[in-house]
């Protein structure tokens, strides 16, 4: 058998033991093991890394744990916008997507930008509807919202109402 | 963010990285995660590269190709070129992380803050094996 190897992350930050509970700690590893799993089933039956690495992404873009697809950060304006590249190193070919909305998998999309467009990156609006194009899925917005990444936009409010607000520059 | 880097038995390399970006991040701002060269970039030979952090740190400082660059032109290990590379962008003030992989398939990861996500698997290690916190 020849010679293959996968990594990935899920995200950094100020994350200490005392931060995760063990059922949260155990749900994130389960989270990462699935889309190691994923990859691996690709690489370990002879595919490519290109391949691999999209069918990695998915499942961590589907998990609501994980600031990707569903589960991911929300704007200061209250929605969701989603971004995410993918490159082949033996071509150097590239796709890229920006502030998608409304497309599932973003992955997939730049993965579509790549192999079938002679572009490299699309945004907003544009790279929604060409992903619909391409056949892949599209949900309402509100599929990626989670009251989680709700909390999170709450609280960040908190701290930051008076750079919204010039009226409460001065407290 | 989540991302990945891959080595496969033909020997090529792929990274790929998606995100939601900042919570409360102004509309219309793109972060690096999407920009080819700073949040995701491979070339055969050298590595394959996927950040998470503060993504305008991680553009200015070209994140992805400076770890491929260190590589290839300073000829330093992965492991190396990652650590550096993620030191660099926390003097000029950013915060996060990166995975790398060299190739030969060995992966580095690399982090200026607490923890990160991550996890490996390979034909020679064909367990799964996943961390979080830094000194995992």
């Amino acid at each position: 058998q020849k010679h293959w190897s996968l990594a990935i992350h899920g995200g950094a930050g100020v994350i200490d033991r005392g931060d995760l509970t063990p059922a949260k700690d155990a749900a994130y590893r389960a989270g990462l093991a699935e889309a190691l799993a994923a990859g691996q089933a690709v690489l370990d039956t002879g595919g490519t890394a290109l391949d691999a690495v999209e069918a990695t992404l998915k499942p961590l873009e589907d998990n609501p744990l994980f600031n990707a697809g569903k589960g991911a950060a929300i704007a200061a304006d209250g929605n969701v916008y989603l971004d995410a590249a993918i490159m082949d190193g033996g071509t150097m070919k590239a796709g890229a997507v920006a502030a998608l909305t409304r497309t599932k998998n973003p992955i997939l999309a730049a993965r579509a930008v790549m192999d079938k467009t002679h572009h490299v990156f699309l945004a907003g609006e544009g790279a929604d509807a060409f992903a619909k194009s391409q056949g892949l899925a599209q949900v309402d917005p509100s599929y990626f919202h989670t009251p989680e990444r709700e909390q999170m936009l709450v609280d960040w409010k908190k701290d930051h109402q008076a750079m919204i607000n010039p009226t409460h520059m001065y407290g | 963010t989540v991302g990945a880097v891959a080595l496969d038995s033909d020997g090529h390399l792929a990274a790929a990285t998606s995100t939601g970006g900042l919570t409360g991040k102004q509309w219309g701002r793109i972060g690096d995660s999407p920009l080819i060269g700073a949040g995701t970039y491979a070339r055969d030979g050298d590595c394959a590269v996927s950040a998470t952090g503060t993504g305008e740190y991680f553009i200015r400082d070209s994140a992805g190709r400076q770890v491929c660059d260190r590589v290839r032109w300073n000829h330093q290990d992965i492991e190396a070129a990652a650590h550096d590379t993620i030191m660099s962008i926390g003097s000029i003030g950013g915060d996060g992380g990166l995975i790398a992989m060299d190739a030969n398939g060995k992966p580095a990861f690399a982090i200026n803050d607490v923890g990160m996500y991550r996890g490996a698997v390979s034909s020679d290690s064909p367990v799964i094996r996943t961390a979080i916190y830094g000194d995992e």
